[in-house]
C-alpha cells in the first residue's frame, strides 16, 4: 500500500536548502 | 582541503556534473542549455566546510529493496555521502533530437591506483530504476580520471523532461520534482566498496542566471 511522504518543507533541513543561491 | 568542502571522500572526488541540451543553430556551432551544472572549485583550507543533512529526513525519498541510501550509508564509509539540491533551470530549447540530451561526470581517484568503478543512477520513481555504467580509470596529469564525456540521458529522463516542460506553472513542476530523485553510486567494481554517494533533489529555478545548487554533507548524528 501506499505510504504518505512528510512534505519536504516539514522535514528538519537547513534553510539553505529553500534559498537559490544568488550567482555572485 | 576539499574534503568536508565539496563533493569527495577519502578515496574519489568529483570534479564536475553536468546534464545539458545541446542543439545545432547552424553547421558550426551549437546551443547548449545546461539543466544543472556542478563546476570545479578548488576549495582552501580557510573555506568553510558544507553543511549538513541528517540522512534520516531523507531515507524515505531514496528506497530500494536492496542498496537504497540507508543500507548504503550503514555500510559506509559516511565520508562518501552527500546531498546535492539542485536548481533546474528551464530550458527555451525546443528538442525535437533524442540524441541531444547528455550528461558529463569527471571524478578523480583520490589514491593512486587504476581502479574501474561503477556508476549507477538510481532515479525514483521509475521501474526498474537503475542505469548502470562502467568506467575505466585514466591516467592524466598524475592522477586516475573517470571522464564521462557525453553519455546520452536514458529515455526515461528525456521523457521526463518533456513532460515537465510542457506543465503550465512552476508549482506545477515544483510538485512532480518534489517526487523525483536520483541517487548516483560510485563504487568500486572489484571490492564493491562504496565510492561515492550523491543523492539528487530538484526544484524548477527562479533566477535569470542559469542553474545553481546546494551541496551537504549526510551525516546520522
Amino acid at each position: 500500500s501506499a505510504v504518505e511522504q512528510v512534505p519536504m518543507r516539514k522535514r528538519q533541513l537547513p534553510a539553505s536548502f529553500w534559498e537559490e543561491p544568488k550567482l555572485t | 582541503p576539499w574534503q568536508g568542502r565539496s563533493i569527495a571522500s577519502s578515496k574519489l572526488r568529483m570534479l564536475e556534473f553536468s546534464a545539458f541540451l545541446e542543439q545545432p543553430q547552424d553547421p558550426e556551432t551549437f546551443n547548449k542549455h545546461l539543466f544543472v551544472h556542478i563546476g570545479q572549485s578548488n576549495p582552501s583550507y580557510s573555506d568553510p566546510y558544507l553543511e549538513s543533512v541528517d540522512i534520516r529526513q531523507i531515507y524515505d525519498k531514496f528506497p530500494e529493496k536492496k542498496g537504497g541510501l540507508k543500507e548504503l550509508f550503514d555500510k559506509g564509509p559516511h565520508n562518501a555521502f552527500f546531498l546535492v539540491k539542485f536548481w533546474v533551470k528551464n530550458s527555451t530549447l525546443n528538442p525535437l533530437l533524442f540524441n541531444s540530451f547528455h550528461l558529463e561526470s569527471h571524478f578523480y581517484s583520490c589514491k593512486a591506483q587504476s581502479d574501474t568503478v561503477h556508476v549507477s543512477y538510481i532515479l525514483r520513481p521509475h521501474n526498474p530504476p537503475q542505469v548502470m555504467k562502467t568506467e575505466y580509470a585514466r591516467f592524466e596529469n598524475g592522477r586516475y580520471m573517470f571522464r564521462i564525456h557525453r553519455s546520452p540521458l536514458c529515455e526515461y529522463m528525456i521523457n521526463f523532461i518533456h513532460k515537465l516542460k510542457h506543465l503550465p506553472e512552476k508549482y506545477m513542476m515544483n510538485s512532480v520534482l518534489e517526487n523525483f530523485t536520483i541517487l548516483q553510486v560510485v563504487t568500486n567494481r572489484d571490492t564493491l566498496e562504496t565510492l561515492l554517494c550523491v543523492a539528487y533533489v530538484f526544484e524548477v529555478s527562479t533566477s535569470e542566471h542559469g542553474a545553481q545548487h546546494h551541496i551537504y554533507r549526510l551525516v546520522k548524528d
